[in-house]
């Protein structure tokens, strides 16, 4: 089990290398854009990474609107 | 609006902190804000227990997931009171509720907001330096690979799966951004935080916005 493990990793790893390529390949020239690279979650799966850390679930908010709210006055 | 703003300057931000694999960012960043904005209002600036908010919040799912607004309804209508990290250590795993004396020292909210800001970012920018930092969710899919700079691509709105806290701005550049606290540990990111471009909605940061009201 531990190779298959071992080799399992290896191929997340590989594929983490692909997509780091092609995330650093697309705008490289813009200013101050993010980089991608190796880091903790490198052996991981995207669908392992997705199960296990992006856990929060969506809720719907109401929109701010200006309207209705009363300004505060300018008291000291 | 300032040029730059970060509560950290202020000193009112906790340290990064590291859910594991626990999937528990709902709660931490929940936790972050309470802890701001107390120390905001001058009291100590202490780590919560997000371990208490993982194993109590009956309408959340502890480490299998769950969403800040809802464990934000449960601190308001609950009235319950977060006691430090310390007294209910993270474990990052679920556990069970414990209940602590009316006596024991705590923290409860007095309140919270949430409005979709998506188009107004200036507005969110001028409620995260009226109310202290804010509790966003986002698409962190590619934050995956993320090693620095400012997020721009790769990520949509109205997609969210992650929980953060948003504690600053800074516009002194050509790409303004919003710094943003994560929870998976200071070798992430940024010694922990990750910068993201602030006026295009960028992985929906301003499609669900809280803030806390201590």
């Amino acid at each position: 089990p531990s190779t298959r493990s071992a080799k399992r990793r290896t191929a997340a790893f590989r594929e983490s290398l692909k997509r780091h390529r092609y995330l650093n390949s697309v705008f490289p020239h813009e200013n101050a854009t993010a980089f991608y690279g190796i880091n903790q979650f490198s052996y991981l799966f995207p669908e392992e990474f997705k199960a296990i850390y992006l856990r929060s679930e969506p809720s719907r908010c109401p929109r701010y609107s200006s309207e209705g709210q009363t300004p505060v006055p300018n008291i000291s | 609006l300032p040029l730059r703003f970060d509560w950290r300057d202020k000193h009112v931000v906790t340290s990064v902190r590291n859910q594991q694999t626990c999937g528990g960012c709902w709660a931490f960043s929940v936790v972050g804000a309470v802890e701001s904005v107390r120390a905001i209002r001058g009291a100590p600036l202490e780590d919560l227990s997000a371990q208490q908010v993982i194993d109590c919040s009956y309408s959340n799912f502890g480490c299998s997931g769950g969403s800040p607004l809802s464990a934000l309804i449960w601190l308001n209508k609950t009235q319950e009171k977060l006691v430090r990290d310390s007294e209910y250590p993270f474990t990052a795993q679920n556990g069970l509720c414990r209940y602590f004396s009316r006596a024991q020292p705590g923290v409860s909210i007095q309140g919270y907001v949430a409005y979709d800001f998506s188009d107004q970012e200036n507005v969110m920018a001028r409620a995260l330096l009226l109310s202290g930092p804010l509790v966003v969710t986002v698409d962190a899919v590619s934050w995956q690979d993320y090693l620095g700079g400012i997020i721009q691509h790769h990520c949509s709105s109205g997609k969210a799966n992650h929980a953060v806290l948003v504690t600053g701005f800074d516009r002194t550049g050509r790409t303004p951004y919003w710094i943003v606290r994560n929870s998976w540990g200071s070798s992430w990111g940024v010694g922990g935080y990750v910068y993201v471009r602030m006026g295009s909605n960028v992985c929906g940061i301003a499609d669900s916005v809280s803030a806390v009201l201590v």
